[in-house]
């Protein structure tokens, strides 16, 4: 464990932290006869939020945490996955099923087809892995498929153009986390003997240079004041 | 490929 990989776990923790927060501003306005500010905010517009790339998210963690019960690696590691696992699931299950949460997702926005992610994806990772077992396959379908998963997510964005801060920073804090773990594994590379891993190096760069758009407007936002807005 | 770390990140 490098700094570079804790403070990329620690930013991928925050995100989903983030995510949580805003959810649960949304669902405590359920017995209020008058929504706190933030909520009406919240509940006028869209939340901003792709379920579609949270359904993917979770699917993502499904397929590579296989080994949850099979391969102990450390309480740190053990304790994360848990938490990467029930926070997606849960997040979807809010978006889908809470009566109010759903009601602040924006259904026609995110139009974006999760099969044109997943299928790609899947017959990539049976033609390009390390290996060709059950366990491997998936891992490096949820490589390939967490590459991509943003997506939907960046796409709503640049539709609905407004962008609640919450859901700026939620990306933010995502593309972070990917950018720390680039350099986590320069550092692994130079560090440890013999750690090559072609697959998640490339996968993972891909992931971040999605974000490079994004992080284009969320700084230039930042350094002028302004609020987060994508080009149409 | 991976004697280093067996899916060790997360």
């Amino acid at each position: 464990m490098n700094i570079f990989r804790l403070a990329g776990d620690m930013t991928h923790l925050m995100s989903v932290l983030v995510l949580l927060l805003k959810i649960h501003t949304i669902k405590s306005c359920a017995g209020k006869s008058y929504p706190c500010s933030l909520c009406f905010i919240l509940l006028e517009s869209s939340s901003g939020i792709s379920l579609k790339t949270q359904e993917l998210y979770a699917l993502v963690f499904a397929t590579r945490y296989l080994d949850i019960f099979t391969d102990f690696i450390s309480v740190y590691n053990t304790i994360m996955k848990l938490i990467f696992l029930g926070s997606s699931f849960s997040i979807v299950w809010y978006i889908r099923r809470h009566k109010i949460v759903r009601r602040s997702y924006d259904k026609d926005q995110d139009t974006f087809r999760h099969f044109f992610l997943v299928l790609p994806c899947l017959l990539l990772a049976l033609i390009i892995n390390e290996k060709f077992t059950f366990k491997e396959v998936l891992w490096t379908f949820s490589l390939y498929l967490e590459a991509v998963a943003i997506l939907p997510q960046l796409i709503l964005l640049q539709r609905t153009r407004n962008i609640d801060n919450l859901t700026g920073q939620y990306v933010f804090l995502l593309g972070a986390y990917r950018a720390l773990y680039i350099l986590n594994w320069i550092y692994r590379y130079f560090t440890e003997p013999h750690y090559v891993h072609w697959i998640t190096w490339i996968s993972g760069l891909v992931q971040t240079l999605l974000y490079a758009d994004f992080f284009y407007y969320y700084f230039s936002s930042l350094k002028n004041n302004v609020k987060l807005k994508l080009p149409a | 490929a991976k004697d280093s770390g067996e899916h060790d990140e997360l």
